[in-house]
């Protein structure tokens, strides 16, 4: 593959919370998220909505259109299949799970239209 | 054993400013 997998989505990979508590990736929560951001004095988290999710430019990659934050600001992102999102009250989700099972090792589910997941933004930015 | 901080797993999906 012409793109190298970001390691911290791989099983096992040791994730530091805002308040400094280690975790592994495939036991994160959603409140890690929250309560991270909370202590965050520069990241906010936003409610991510998937609107839309087509192919991309290569057989291995999708274009996922998400509805950003309150003012539901319209946002496209290229991603390979297999690139995990964290959905809220889910968990890690990806266009293609069983790709994203057998690269990292994360167990996932399939992410559809409608799913929300966590994104983060700027809290200057307004 | 690497530690990576947990920002690094969430996209950071800045909306386009309209004004």
């Amino acid at each position: 593959s012409p793109v190298a997998l970001p390691p911290f989505f791989m099983r096992g990979s040791i994730i530091q919370l805002a308040d400094g508590e280690l975790k592994r990736v495939e036991d994160l929560k959603t409140e890690d998220f929250i309560q991270s951001a909370e202590i965050s004095s520069e990241l906010k988290i936003d409610s991510s909505t998937v609107e839309r999710i087509d192919s991309g430019q290569t057989p291995n990659a999708v274009v996922i259109q998400f509805s950003v934050g309150e003012l539901k600001a319209q946002v496209c992102v290229e991603v390979l299949v297999e690139y995990p999102f964290f959905v809220f009250g889910q968990g890690w989700s990806s266009c293609c799970p069983d790709r994203t099972t057998q690269l990292f090792e994360l167990s996932c589910a399939k992410l559809c239209v409608g799913d929300v997941c966590v994104s983060l933004t700027l809290r200057s930015l307004r | 054993v690497p530690v990576f901080p947990w920002h690094s797993l969430v996209p950071f999906l800045a909306p386009t400013q309209s004004d």
